[in-house]
């Protein structure tokens, strides 16, 4: 199974550790925080106390060994950049990196970090992209004007067929075409539009945003 | 046009603000630190300095006419409850707020407040499914294991079609399920898998989590 080390396991750092763990990762997690440590024992595959900004430890722990390691160390911006150059150093094939602005990613970048991330900023972009359509959990572009978009279906719509909720199977047809219906842990894909949808159905749809956008003001 | 408020224009605050004003909306942001408002001057509609936790200042800015409200503040979980509360009051039609963790974020909804967002978590999560993807754009989970992928095209697969490539167009068969392709600006819904893919194509595609896996490890 592939490896991947974090180095910092606060909100950012924990939730990539667990989430690669239960997808079948082999995950360790290194912070100097003890309570953090403690807190992340078992949820993870080794939960380890250490500073990544000590090469030993770093060199201790196997970090050349691993496929990938993510430096989530968000505030501060020292320990982020030695990690990241030590992690360079060791040959590490994929690292990742956090960083707090552009000079801060760049300057990673320059030390050898192959992929920076800006968690504050890519989710604001995305909160931005769904505030005002609500029913809208999430969204994903494909052109700046169209994007296939996860949809809880508001509650006064439960028992109305696909196509009465606004959607079509017809996807040589305009309008939001439906790719899935997702009700408990049940997947249907391509429903027809006269299947019904029930309280708590979670849909997944294709369409132009401005499709998106109709579909929302004519249900508020 | 719709009117949006952001209580905090740290950069989390800034990029829901940013992108909101680029589509569009009517933007004020008020932050306490002068430095961040004449950041924003010119970015967004109205940038203003006060303290999100006063009553008249949210009353003087009109919070009760916009559309919704972000509440963008961070670290100060007291000042992120203060302003949500007196949102409430105001009867913002819809609250928008961050919280570190499930704690915070449910006595804020418990406050009337919305929706709750993670950003360090979320973003955790989506890092998480296109670490050792690299050609995995973006991932929007349906359930757990089930999801949609936006995979660039990797070189080497250019000109193959995409049943070469290792998609289906099937969707009653198992295997990673072909919904679009963009090419440029164009799309092209549910193609044929006997289509060609050409280089830079990008593809949105349904499938499990290990047939996502699996397609990255057989081209890796
Ligand atoms: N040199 C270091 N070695 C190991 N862990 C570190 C080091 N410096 C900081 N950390 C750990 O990294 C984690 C993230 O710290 P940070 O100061 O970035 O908090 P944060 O920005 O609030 O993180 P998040 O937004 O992910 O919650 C903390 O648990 C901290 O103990
Ligand atoms: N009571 C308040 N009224 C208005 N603005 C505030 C208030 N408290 C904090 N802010 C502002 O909110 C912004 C975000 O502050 P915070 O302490 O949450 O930083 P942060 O967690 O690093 O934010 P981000 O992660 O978005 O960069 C700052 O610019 C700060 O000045």
């Amino acid at each position: 199974a592939k490896s991947v080390m974090i180095l910092g396991m606060g909100r950012f750092g924990a939730s990539v550790a667990h989430t690669l763990f239960q997808m079948g990762y082999d995950v360790l997690g290194i912070d100097t925080d003890e309570k953090v440590v403690q807190e992340n024992v078992g949820k993870i595959t080794f939960s380890v106390q250490g500073d990544a900004t000590n090469e030993s430890t770093l060199k201790e722990l196997g970090a050349s060994n691993f496929d990938a390691a993510v430096v989530a160390i968000g505030t501060n911006m020292q320990a982020s950049l030695m990690s990241s150059v030590l992690l360079a150093n060791l040959d590490v094939p994929l690292i990742v990196a956090r960083a707090q602005d552009e000079l801060q990613g760049n300057t990673l970048q320059r030390m050898g970090v192959h992929r920076v991330i800006y968690p504050e900023q890519e989710m604001g972009e995305f909160l931005a992209h769904s505030l005002l359509n609500p029913d809208v959990l999430e969204y994903m572009d494909l052109t700046p004007d169209y994007g296939i978009s996860k949809i809880k279906v508001p509650d006064y719509l439960q028992d109305q067929s696909i196509a009465e909720a606004g959607f079509t199977d017809d996807w040589e047809k305009p309008g939001l075409k439906i790719i899935a219906v997702k009700r408990g842990k049940e997947i249907t894909l391509l429903p027809g539009e006269s299947e019904d949808l029930r309280k708590g159905d979670v849909i997944a749809v294709a369409g132009k945003d401005d499709d998106l956008e109709k579909f929302h003001t004519d249900h508020n």
